[in-house]
Formats: C-alpha cells, sequence, structure tokens
C-alpha cells in the first residue's frame, strides 16, 4: 500500500517537466526514505537523480519498498490535468499494474483520480560515489539557463572553468565564439542573487550544451543552482526542491580522443 | 576532437 499527499502538487508538475525530455521511462522507488528516482538518458550520457523526502509530504505512507515502472510522458499528461494549487496524492498498491494520481482542488470541492498504467522497466542502478569536488559555483538558475540558452544559439559545447577569477563559460560554432565570465557576486540583499564559487584548484571541462540546456527545465523549481565540477567526473548540477529533497543532473564530459 | 564520453564510465553498478 502506497499513499503520497503532497500539498504543493505543483512541485510533482514540475519535476515531471524538467525531466521527462532527457528520460522516457524510469523506475519511481518508493521506501521510507521518500520518492525517488535514477534514470539515465538513452545515450547513457546524463543520468537524473531525484529525491523526495518522506517528510516533506503531508501524509506518507509506503508499507514496503515499492519500485514502479513509468513512461515519464505520459505522468506528464496526467499530472497537467492537475490544477496549479491541487493537492497531488499517489496512490499505489502491491500487485497491481496501476498508479493513481488523485487532484484535489484547495477548497476540496473538486477530486479527480488519474488512474495510469505501470510497465516493467529493466534498468540498473548505479552508484554514484561520494566526491570531493575541485569547484562548486552556486548561481541564480535562471542566469544559468539564460547562459546556457544564448551560448546553445552560437556553438554546441560549452567549456566551463573555474579559476580564481571566476566561473567563464565559452562556446565557439560556425558564426564565432562566445565568452561569457561570472564573478562572485555576495554584495547584494537578496543571498539567492548572489554568485558564490568555492574552488579548490582550477578546472576547465567541455560538455555538450544541449544537455545543459535540458537540466535548465528545473529551473522552476529553485532559484539557486549549484554546479560542481571535477576533471575526473561528470558535472553535477543540483536543484534544490524546497524543504523537499533535489534534483540532481549529471552529464558526462567531452574528453580528447 | 572532443569526443562525449559516456555516465557509465564514471559511475557503475554497485
Amino acid at each position: 500500500m502506497l499513499e503520497l499527499r503532497l500539498i504543493q502538487g505543483s512541485l510533482l508538475k514540475k519535476v515531471l517537466e524538467a525531466i521527462k525530455d532527457l528520460v522516457t521511462e524510469a523506475n519511481f522507488d518508493c521506501s521510507a526514505t521518500g520518492f525517488s528516482l535514477q534514470a539515465m538518458d538513452s545515450s547513457h550520457v546524463a543520468l537524473v537523480a531525484l529525491l523526495l523526502r518522506s517528510e516533506g509530504f503531508d501524509h506518507y505512507r509506503c508499507d514496503r519498498n515499492l519500485s514502479m515502472g513509468i513512461n515519464l510522458n505520459n505522468m506528464s499528461k496526467m499530472l497537467r490535468c492537475a490544477g496549479p494549487e491541487d493537492i497531488i496524492t499517489i496512490k499505489g498498491d502491491d500487485g497491481t499494474d496501476t498508479v493513481t494520481f488523485m487532484f484535489e482542488s484547495q477548497k476540496q470541492d473538486k477530486i479527480s483520480d488519474f488512474e495510469m498504467k505501470l510497465m516493467d522497466i529493466d534498468s540498473e542502478h548505479l552508484g554514484i560515489p561520494d566526491a570531493e569536488y575541485q569547484a562548486i559555483v552556486r548561481m541564480p538558475s535562471a542566469e544559468f539557463a539564460r547562459i546556457c540558452k544564448d551560448l546553445g544559439s552560437i556553438g554546441d559545447t560549452v567549456v566551463i572553468s573555474v579559476t580564481k577569477e571566476g566561473v567563464k563559460f565559452f562556446t565557439r560554432g560556425d558564426v564565432g565564439s562566445a565568452n561569457i565570465v561570472c564573478r562572485q557576486n555576495t554584495s547584494v540583499d537578496k543571498p539567492e542573487d548572489s554568485t558564490v564559487i568555492e574552488m579548490n584548484e582550477p578546472v576547465s571541462l567541455t560538455f555538450a550544451l544541449r544537455y545543459m540546456n535540458s537540466f535548465t527545465k528545473a529551473t522552476t523549481l529553485s532559484e539557486v543552482v549549484t554546479i560542481s565540477l571535477s576533471s575526473e567526473l561528470p558535472v553535477v548540477v543540483e536543484y534544490k526542491i524546497a524543504e523537499m529533497g533535489y534534483i540532481r543532473f549529471y552529464l558526462a564530459p567531452k574528453i580528447e580522443d | 576532437v572532443n569526443k562525449q564520453s559516456q555516465i557509465t564510465t564514471f559511475f557503475t553498478s554497485p
């Protein structure tokens, strides 16, 4: 028996919009810890890890660990039928091949049940090692989205370099090149507008902009994005989800052939 | 020329 009630149902809608273009099918795992997902894109270049902690739900009942194979596009279609202010409850049962999404209006005067078919998905769960990153950049998520969009109109790849001067985003394409430097900036009233750079050592890595631009669909979930870089590792682009958890995107670098 | 690496090169099944 599974029953997860989320007052701020819009969070779940936003999560689906953020990942459905990157990953088409995935297993949602439900345990005492929370509602989670780990999945790679079809080319195995990017990985998304989502966690919505059980404490963040208004009501969280998960009698035993349950994995639900879901077509994310279909789930997104159903969640789009929920109003922006609706409370969403996810209901499931062992041994059934469906999950139900219940939408309640805030005034409780409209209640909708959408039942969706589950599917069997063979997915490998990867171990993500704890890592010390050479550089961690925290910046406004909208600014990062703007940079990725702008550079994506010029080139296909972005070189992200962190030095003590700041974080540099560089691309080159047929029409020319572009270079954007963001300096550390903490002298603002709103901490979410700050750019903070923690650097242990300089690092420079190249990534496909197509994936970065896909990750920025999570911008509506958080005002701040955290980008963690190490030369031996995929970059981590993390959006915190209110008090509930996170969505983390891992992207394998382009490396010299 | 830069070649795209894969996530599975860095993270493996436990």
